[in-house]
């Protein structure tokens, strides 16, 4: 789907997917104090300089819509 | 820079534009050679001139030297492509991701590949987006467009962000920044690499021994709202946050968090100037206005108000004011307050006209504001005027000093 058309959820686990490594699965049966998404989300926010909450806020979300190079901010060198 | 401190072990670079699914075909790497594939949106000659410059933004500031090459493998293979395009990092159509690139490295390192989706183009006027220049009527609401969208992407602006990974480069949260990974509108013809980025590069590489080839303007720098000699351009609300205007930049705050966000004026309004001189908000018509020397703009959310820019005549300001240094408007009495200079002007909306005895001299009416005032907002009934990197706190109806404070007091330091 374009991304504007996206629903904000799934939009936020495709960038999340691909720019962030963000598994939804990740088959661990330890219980997190933070849902993985709501950890990347927040190392997301932390590298834009935004609240960090955890959370799909519009602030967010917004910088999701916007257009942007294809590498990942974190796992970067995995490429190579 | 990339964790491992990836880099070329070479000065000397060669580059080349590929066609990326022939370069996988065994066929093809046996010495058949690639077809040079280009962009459908720009003539050839454009993107090879996009290419170079983007190229001769790192060569300026490193002693990196790049050369192009029409057969065999270059260091840094070109190429658009479209979704899945040979390298497992499939491209997601239109809009989303631009392009990306890899890092130093034999084979796929240092290539660099382009969203043949996207809409390329050489240059956009006066680095705006001319289908926002119309403006839009105010009625119009909703999301914001992607910027620049319909008029395209610039491809030496994507181009050179691109061969910043090439060469060994991260993703910066500098927001100015070439390498902040999201894309943003400016003039190529006027285009400087920023400190971030020269920093970056010359971290891996050295400068430049040839130094530089002229005298150019300084790379530009990010400002820090840590800063405590910090001067602002302007201030105002807007729709229940602060904005704090720098430079480029600005940075918005919701009153009831403590952390600014920073980011370009640019990517909030593609066609707002830079270095604005005042910034207000009319809350009862939902707009902002920015002021420039003689010219300010209105927006309703994202959106330029049709008819705007306009005069600052518009606002009953006479012909011999070339620049409003600050504004505020008192929502309670309707008065919209301009600073210029050291006088302030009083301009009453309900008669869209200047009220009788303005201009009178700044200290008048707020008699320990001896300076220049550089910025001015009103929040919760207070005036918030900031003279420098001072601010002093008065209230609005009895025009009584309360505080004089920093800039540190709304735009926090993180």
């Amino acid at each position: 789907l374009p991304w504007e058309t996206m629903p904000d959820e799934e939009l936020a686990k495709s960038y999340l997917k691909s720019f962030y490594n963000f598994r939804e699965d990740n088959g661990s049966a330890v219980r997190r104090a933070l849902s993985p998404l709501s950890q990347k989300l927040s190392e997301m926010q932390r590298f834009f300089g935004l609240e960090i909450t955890g959370t799909l806020d519009p602030a967010t979300l917004e910088v999701m819509r916007k257009p942007r190079c294809g590498v990942p901010d974190g796992k970067i060198s995995a490429f190579s | 820079i990339f964790g491992d401190n990836l880099k070329w072990q070479k000065k000397n670079l060669t580059y080349r534009w590929v066609d990326p699914h022939r370069r996988l075909r065994p066929a093809v790497l046996l010495g058949e050679d690639p077809i040079e594939n280009y962009s459908p949106d720009m003539s050839q000659a454009e993107v090879d001139q996009s290419i170079e410059m983007a190229l001769q933004v790192w060569a300026g500031v490193t002693p990196l030297r790049f050369s192009r090459v029409f057969s065999g493998t270059a260091d840094i293979m070109v190429s658009f492509g479209r979704q899945s395009h040979g390298d497992l990092y499939p491209f997601d159509g239109p809009q989303g991701t631009l392009a990306h690139a890899f890092a130093p490295a034999p084979g796929i390192g240092g290539d660099a590949h382009f969203d043949e989706d996207e809409l390329f183009t050489f240059r956009s006027e006066e680095g705006q987006c001319p289908h926002l220049d119309a403006g839009v009527p105010e009625t119009l609401g909703g999301a914001p467009e992607p910027v620049c969208a319909a008029t395209g992407y610039v491809l030496f602006l994507v181009a050179a962000h691109e061969f910043g990974h090439s060469l060994g480069l991260s993703h910066s949260s500098d927001p100015g920044a070439l390498m902040f990974p999201i894309y943003t509108h400016s003039n190529p013809d006027s285009f400087v690499l920023p400190q971030d980025d020269v920093r970056g590069i010359q971290s891996l590489y050295g400068p430049n021994p040839e130094g530089p080839l002229g005298p150019g303007p300084e790379p530009p720098t990010t400002p820090d709202a840590c800063d405590s000699k910090l001067v602002l351009d302007a201030v105002t609300t807007l729709r229940g946050e602060i904005y704090f205007f720098k430079g480029r930049f600005l940075w918005r705050r919701h009153t009831q968090s403590s952390i600014p966000q920073q980011s370009l004026i640019a990517n909030f309004w593609p066609g707002a100037p830079d270095e604005i001189d005042a910034a207000v908000e009319r809350r009862s018509s939902d707009r902002v206005f920015l002021f420039k020397d003689r010219q300010v703009w209105a927006f309703r959310g994202y959106d330029l108000v049709a008819g705007y820019p306009k005069s600052i005549s518009s606002f009953g300001l006479p012909g011999a004011v070339k620049k409003v240094d600050a504004a505020l408007l008192d929502e309670e009495s309707g008065k919209m307050l301009f600073f210029v200079d050291r006088m302030l002007y009083s301009y009453d909306e309900a008669t869209e006209t200047l009220e009788p005895g303005f201009p009178q001299r700044v200290d008048r009416t707020f008699p320990d504001i001896l300076g220049r005032v550089t910025a001015a907002f009103e929040y919760r009934g207070f005036a918030y005027i900031y003279s420098g990197p001072v601010m002093f706190e008065y209230s609005l109806g009895s025009k009584r000093l309360f505080r004089l404070l920093d800039n540190s007091y709304f735009l926090t330091c993180t």
